[in-house]
């Protein structure tokens, strides 16, 4: 999973 | 992006101006939960802080910056405008009984320890409860307004697209954004009967939707 990165979504 | 993420942010979009509309042009926010909208502004404050730190895309960035201002023109126009309108008898759900536990989980349970992923994490947490004293004050009254129910069904249409999306991400790109999707599914639940009554009342009843 996307640990602290940039989220995509919305 | 795949179509179901697309159409639940559409979704999303069309749920947050229908209820802008009715409320512009009827002149009054009757039957709307000023709490709920304001949790959903705080939501996406608290969410969308990233747009002064990284950047994404052209439509991340769009969709965000449109999101946070028909979010605060909808409290606006509640507490503001058309305050005379709003019925805050009826609103009368406790959020401290939402943010206290709210806040207290994000600390806990978390991607990391630093403030901008503890306050998304709090974004997330809270949408999934912010529809509730939306969904008390239409328990409480008995009724809602078909236009409040379409608002409603159109959120709910955004939350389970959001779930086909992260199936579809998880089978194509083995993506697994945990604490999105068990908040998500939580957010979905609560719209499980409210999609009951729509489809049985609202569309094959007349104008409002009443509840049992």
């Amino acid at each position: 999973v996307s640990e602290s990165s940039p989220k995509d979504e919305l | 992006m795949n179509i179901f993420r697309l159409s639940g942010d559409v979704c999303h979009l069309i749920a947050i101006i229908i209820l802008f509309l009715k409320i512009w042009r009827s002149k009054s926010c009757a039957g709307i939960s000023g709490k709920s909208q304001v949790l959903f502004a705080l939501v996406f404050t608290t969410r969308y802080l990233d747009l002064f730190t990284s950047y994404i895309s052209a439509y991340n960035t769009v969709m965000k910056v449109v999101y946070l201002l028909l979010a605060y023109s909808t409290v606006g126009l509640i507490f503001f405008r058309f305050r005379n309108s709003y019925d805050s008898e009826s609103d009368s759900f406790r959020v401290e009984f939402l943010l206290v536990p709210v806040a207290g989980l994000s600390f806990l349970e978390n991607y990391a320890f630093t403030p901008l992923e503890i306050l998304w994490t709090f974004s997330i947490y809270l949408e999934s409860v912010a529809i509730l004293p939306q969904l008390f004050m239409i328990t409480k009254t008995g009724e809602a307004e078909s236009i409040t129910a379409h608002y409603l069904l159109f959120l709910g249409l955004y939350r389970a697209l959001y779930l086909a999306n992260w199936l579809w991400r998880f089978h194509t790109e083995g993506f697994y954004d945990q604490i999105a999707v068990v908040s998500g599914v939580v957010q979905t639940i609560f719209y499980c009967d409210f999609f009951y009554l729509y489809f049985t009342r609202v569309l094959r009843g007349s104008g409002k939707m009443s509840l049992p």
